[in-house]
């Protein structure tokens, strides 16, 4: 069963078409393993990737060296689904 | 420990594809009257394509359709999807606005329209998005079923590599998963709203989503959006943007809407359930019954006024 320890899940606003235009390099790249749970569409809505732990230094470094906001929306993605699993077992249980 | 009928399911938790089968089995067999399954189909790697049929009796009654779970790690959908059925089991003859469109219409209920996804899901990837297809001359396995379609099939907006999670397939409705309900919507004939629930954005989105032109009845489908999102958002607060697919998110082609209004079906929209900024497609098991309950009432809004206005 695929793991995703330290996986993490950015939400970024860009502020412009400028960062937009960024984002949507950075999709590019795949390398990188992204998974856009949302695209970089519009600056009114919230880009949500998921970002694997071998690329979160490089993203990370991507967006603050172009200055993009971001928060982690998800700190690390398998703690998330092990607590999912958990309620599925202790439900059946 | 296997529930011994649909009161003892637990709504409030994510279910396996064998569990949401035996659902839908007991679902049946409690309201031999008003529920039947359809199998109209069999996916890529041959599981049933089951359909839930709501319906108080007539021939060649209007249908309304409604499918969840056709993006595999979206579990909210299918989980909402099995409140709606036992939703409208339990309202008909008590809610007098169901009831009304139950005696006039058939509603036809998809919970997992890609169970091949979905059973992956549990099993290895629950990240996991597209269909299960292998792909020749590639590694990458799978399709995404929501450009699959054959409006606009093969635009921008969907992609050729089969390695994109938006892989449009090697051609339109090359998905055993989307060709049965394409032929299950032609030999049916009669379905008057269609209507498509995935996760996670918090949207209502109407033809089209390949062009940036408008379809022909779009006012009206735009004011029904502004109903229905009002109506979602008066339970708990949660806001809905609505809009065309290509304005309001992005440019996508050989998606279901399109599709289904292509096909004459009017009321065609794509629902994009809640989430708080939080979970994405990890929305804690504790908000599956308030996702569905605000969705029901947007589900309520468009339905009614399906039946209200005939065409």
């Amino acid at each position: 069963k695929e793991r995703f320890e330290g996986h993490q899940v950015l939400r970024i606003t860009a502020k412009n078409d400028a960062e937009i235009g960024l984002l949507k390099e950075l999709s590019k790249q795949e390398d990188l393993g992204l998974d856009f749970w949302t695209d970089p569409v519009d600056q009114s809505l919230p880009v949500d990737i998921r970002v694997p732990f071998h690329s979160l230094q490089g993203v990370r470094a991507f967006l603050g060296y172009h200055e993009i906001h971001y928060e982690i929306m998800i700190q690390d993605l398998q703690d998330l689904l092990d607590k999912e699993q958990r309620e599925m077992m202790r439900a059946r249980v | 420990l296997q529930p011994r009928s649909t009161d003892d399911y637990d709504y409030e938790n994510y279910h396996t594809l064998s569990e949401i089968n035996s659902f839908m089995d007991m679902l049946v067999q409690e309201n031999p009257k008003l529920v039947s399954k359809l199998v109209i189909g069999q996916s890529y790697e041959g599981r049933a394509l089951n359909v839930l049929k709501f319906s108080t009796g007539g021939t060649k009654r209007p249908g309304i359709w409604i499918d969840t779970g056709i993006h595999a790690r979206e579990w909210i959908t299918p989980a909402s999807g099995t409140w709606f059925a036992k939703k409208i089991v339990t309202e008909y003859g008590h809610d007098p606005a169901l009831t009304a469109i139950l005696d006039k219409f058939d509603i036809f209920l998809e919970l997992v329209t890609n169970p091949d996804g979905y059973e992956y899901t549990h099993s290895s990837n629950r990240m996991w998005r597209k269909t299960r297809r292998i792909n020749s001359g590639s590694s990458c396995i799978g399709v995404d079923p929501n450009r699959n379609w054959g409006t606009g099939y093969g635009g921008a907006g969907s992609s050729s590599n089969p390695c994109s999670e938006t892989y449009r397939g090697p051609g339109a409705y090359s998905e055993p998963e989307v060709k049965a309900i394409v032929d299950f919507t032609k030999s049916h004939g009669n379905l008057k709203a269609f209507l498509t629930i995935h996760s996670y954005s918090q949207m209502m989105l109407y033809p089209y989503g390949d062009t940036h032109k408008p379809c022909v009845d779009e006012a009206e489908l735009d004011e029904l959006a502004l109903k229905a999102s009002t109506a979602l958002e008066s339970l708990y607060g949660t806001k809905y943007t609505y809009g065309s697919t290509f304005n309001t998110i992005y440019q996508a082609s050989g998606v279901t809407t399109d599709w289904a209004y292509d096909e004459g079906i009017k009321y065609s929209y794509t629902f994009e359930l809640r989430d708080d900024g939080h979970y994405g497609f990890v929305l804690p098991a504790d908000q599956i019954i308030p996702t569905a309950q605000e969705t029901w009432l947007a589900l309520m809004v468009i339905m009614e006024h399906t039946k209200n206005n005939p065409y």
